[in-house]
């Protein structure tokens, strides 16, 4: 029964059965099942299951693969004190058979909730940058001078969850490389003029302060990989 | 040598109903979604002469007529699967990545000989 298992498994595009390890099993993101229903759907039946509509590339595996880095932490930079948080992506998950179509970044801000409505119609706004790592950082060496800007932008906080998106297959397709993959930095700042000190982290596990001290929103980072699988995806032949 | 059966419309080559269940296999605890699928599969004779609901190739038509006159020495065609629909498959890896992934050919809709 093993060595059946292996067979389908393999013809499956499976090395071996997956063993998740449970206990951190997060929920199935909307967009995985909106996108199952779909392909389940009458009229999907027809279409190319090789090809990602909700994308538009071709690929027949889509992982939204998570980020293995959960803290963040206050950097100093210029005076300025930030919220730093690194992302990896193992994207070794990928096989070397597997053609990556696509590596979208999705980065979701959650900010306090329910903080008064005079500070969410403020101007002020939180600067974020994204950059890419490019070699290990030793100690007490600058850890800018290993980063290099992909963006930069302004947000203002709100009440639901700021999205942002952002291409990465080139960078991603890199990744695959062994020893290439030192992952990325967000970096969010304050506006100008808040005081270092009144900056709460807003982190898993931390209560939320009652003053009105200024805090910085939770980062959470998926990265959504469309490939494909050659040996799954022949073409059909014509009758 | 095996013994010949009279054909009748319960052992000619049709697509039979095959729900596989993930649970059977204990690959529930990766699977997320479906939790099984109707796989079904091909079983049946294709006898002399094959009719066209039989959807047999031009190469079975021959294989019955000779089946038909030597049937020691050739065997009937087949029934094998000749159209196959897609399924999807959510799942959890490894990592604990959740995984959606298209696979062809997985739904036994059609057989001929």
């Amino acid at each position: 029964r093993n060595t059946r298992e292996r067979l389908f498994l393999s013809s499956l595009g499976l090395s071996e059965r997956p063993q998740p390890a449970g206990s951190h099993r997060r929920p199935v993101p909307s967009e995985l099942w909106r996108m199952l229903r779909r392909s389940e759907s009458i009229q999907a039946r027809d279409s190319d299951p090789c090809t990602v509509s909700e994308y538009g590339v071709r690929g027949n595996i889509i992982r939204y693969v998570q980020d293995q880095v959960s803290l963040a932490h206050i950097e100093e930079q210029r005076g300025r004190a930030c919220l730093v948080k690194q992302l990896f992506f193992n994207v070794s998950v990928l096989q070397p058979v597997e053609l990556l179509s696509l590596a979208q970044l999705e980065i979701r801000l959650h900010w306090k909730p329910l903080r008064p409505a005079g500070f969410l119609r403020g101007p002020r706004a939180v600067s974020m940058s994204l950059s890419k790592v490019i070699r290990a950082t030793l100690r007490g060496a600058d850890p800018q001078a290993n980063r290099r800007l992909l963006l930069s932008r302004s947000i203002r906080p709100q009440l639901e969850p700021a999205a942002i998106a952002m291409d990465l297959t080139p960078l991603a397709d890199s990744w695959r490389k062994p020893g290439h993959n030192y992952g990325l930095v967000v970096e969010l700042s304050p506006p100008l003029g808040v005081d270092p000190d009144e900056l709460t982290p807003f982190l898993p596990g931390n209560a939320f302060p009652l003053e009105e001290a200024w805090t910085l929103p939770l980062i959470e980072a998926s990265l959504v990989v469309v490939s494909l699988n050659p040996h799954q995806c022949h073409s059909r032949q014509r009758r | 040598s095996a013994v010949h059966l009279p054909v009748t419309p319960s052992n000619i080559c049709k697509a039979r109903r095959l729900y596989i269940d993930f649970k059977d296999v204990g690959w529930q605890d990766w699977i997320i979604a479906p939790p099984g699928y109707m796989a079904n599969y091909c079983h049946g004779e294709c006898p002399f002469p094959l009719s066209e609901s039989l959807n047999g190739t031009n190469h079975a038509i021959l294989q019955t007529l000779v089946h038909s006159l030597d049937p020691q020495g050739t065997p009937q065609p087949g029934c094998a699967p000749i159209r196959l629909s897609p399924i999807s498959m959510l799942y959890y890896d490894n990592n604990d990545n959740v995984v959606l992934r298209h696979y062809q050919d997985m739904v036994v809709d059609e057989c001929g000989c």
